[in-house]
């Protein structure tokens, strides 16, 4: 996901 | 999902395992900073609220479920079960000195003023400098086991291997978050020095003494 507020990260 | 990225995972899995192993089979926490623990799971609880509002993988479900029952385990081992052995002479880092700056923080600089947004930005600040009461308290006492500096060279080689996935994102997926970057890189500067004296004393079979 390019927009930065779907954290897909731990 | 890149090699530094799930290496970077199984690095942090395993500091979140060797620290509760290290307490559970000595039934000690001496030299741990309960607070630094605390913060952890301040970390985890603020960042991982979406387990319930959005669903991204098996994995990404499984690891946050497993570092916030790690990480409230290891509070509770510190502070309940094992309380006799804590060190809270030495574990006297001011905490709050952390906590008001990464809110204001995380309230003035992030991606969306949201409540979610701002509670995972908190979580990130939080994070990068959540190790300082530990480390504070290895500086006070002059010296630390070898299995706690095992502990902190996987903590530090997590975020220091985030800082090469996000170099990947960036250059394979044109993925790139300045918050999450700024603050991995605070967070790993942070641990250089003792990366210095893990790898010139401990690797060499020396015990970790401060002053190095």
């Amino acid at each position: 996901p390019l927009d930065s507020t779907a954290h897909d990260e731990l | 999902m890149n090699i530094f990225r799930l290496t970077g995972d199984l690095s942090h899995l395993a500091a979140i395992i060797i620290l509760l192993l290290k307490i559970w089979k000595t039934r000690s926490c001496a030299g741990i900073s309960g607070k630094s623990q605390i913060l952890f799971a301040l970390v985890f609880t603020t960042r991982y609220l979406d387990l319930f509002s959005s669903f991204i993988s098996l994995y990404n479900t499984v690891m946050k479920v497993i570092y916030i029952m790690c990480a409230y385990a290891t509070v509770y081992l510190i502070y309940g079960k094992f309380k006799a052995t804590y060190d809270g002479n030495h574990d006297t880092f001011r905490v709050e000195f952390l906590l008001i700056p990464v809110v204001l923080l995380a309230v003035l600089i992030n991606h969306a003023f949201a409540p979610m947004e701002i509670l995972w930005t908190f979580s990130i600040y939080l994070e990068s400098v959540a190790i300082l009461p530990q480390l504070f308290m290895i500086s006070k006492t002059g010296e630390a086991e070898t299995i706690t500096t095992h502990y902190l060279f996987f903590l530090g080689l997590y975020r220091t291997l985030y800082l090469f996935n996000w170099i990947w994102r960036f250059y394979f997926e044109g993925f790139f978050d300045l918050i999450a970057v700024v603050a991995g890189l605070v967070q790993t500067i942070l641990y250089c020095d003792f990366f210095y004296l893990y790898i010139t004393k401990v690797l060499k079979g020396k015990k970790l003494s401060l002053p190095a």
